[in-house]
């Protein structure tokens, strides 16, 4: 997060602003595949870690932002 | 059975209508969290670019973070036009147990925050966003596969799982809920809901 964000909030953003009109829940599936294939070295982690998303959801409807 | 069949191209009944006002509230803990700021401004971006009429908040206390949100529900609810969609992002420290920690260190629980929305009169039947970055706990996943761990750390077995709190109450509820009272009139107040938490249940966010 230190020198430009978080992950999960910055690759969001970036998946979001390449394709405002696509159905939410298909585009976090792309963000959180993005997330999980990053490896993360944390200020008290020896060796890289992962981090996955937790997508939980009761839309009855898709949800287009745009 | 009856076999599986694509579904229709989009239309109105199968989309939720986003053409009146759409809200959003950042609540964001910059304190002590170094970079957080760059979650601020691209999120805020995102959500003017996106049409939200949207309200930032930085290092809100426990007691801010619901009072926010109790006000946020207010103006909805009293603006008197309609509202499309609302967005929270929740951003801060995590406890243990995934509560978010305000600037004072104080506790306050997502769920009592995001309860608050599910009373919004305005925004029944339509879709609740909320974005969750902060820690749910102190684990730190290693990750799977061939660079993973070294080979014999992937024989260890796992852990023996053990049901949460959360389990413990999911049981406690469902056996409340099949007590034999009727079936609930109306839409579910926990429809329409869409929460994502950057880490799973118990783990850290980076």
């Amino acid at each position: 997060r230190d020198e430009k964000g978080s992950d999960f909030i910055q690759t969001l953003v970036e998946v979001l602003r390449a394709n405002p009109g696509r159905d939410l829940l298909e585009l976090l599936t792309e963000v959180n595949r993005r997330v999980c294939e990053q490896d993360v070295l944390g200020p008290d982690c020896d060796e890289p870690r992962k981090a996955c998303l937790e997508i939980c959801s009761s839309l009855r409807r898709r949800l287009c932002l745009q | 059975v009856e076999p599986w069949r694509p579904e229709p191209a989009p239309g109105p009944s199968t989309q939720y209508d986003l053409s009146k006002t759409k809200a959003a509230l950042l609540l964001a803990v910059i304190q002590g969290r170094p970079g957080a700021q760059h979650d601020v401004e691209a999120l805020g971006g995102l959500c003017q670019a996106l049409g939200f009429e949207t309200t930032v908040r930085t290092n809100p206390t426990a007691q801010a973070f619901q009072e926010e949100l109790a006000q946020f529900r207010e103006q909805l609810d009293t603006c008197g036009g309609p509202v499309s969609c609302a967005l929270v992002a929740l951003m801060a420290h995590g406890g243990p147990q995934g509560q978010l920690l305000g600037t004072d260190g104080q506790e306050v629980q997502p769920q009592a925050l995001m309860q608050e929305l599910s009373r919004c009169q305005v925004l029944r039947g339509h879709p609740k966003i909320f974005l969750l970055q902060a820690c749910r706990g102190g684990k730190r996943d290693a990750g799977v596969g061939p660079t993973a761990l070294p080979w014999y750390r992937r024989w260890l077995p796992a852990p023996p799982s053990v049901p949460s709190h959360a389990d413990v109450l999911q049981i406690y509820a469902e056996a409340q809920d099949s007590s034999g009272r009727g079936p609930p009139s109306g839409s579910s107040h926990q429809a329409d809901i869409l929460t994502v938490y950057a880490a799973t249940e118990g783990y850290v966010a980076y």
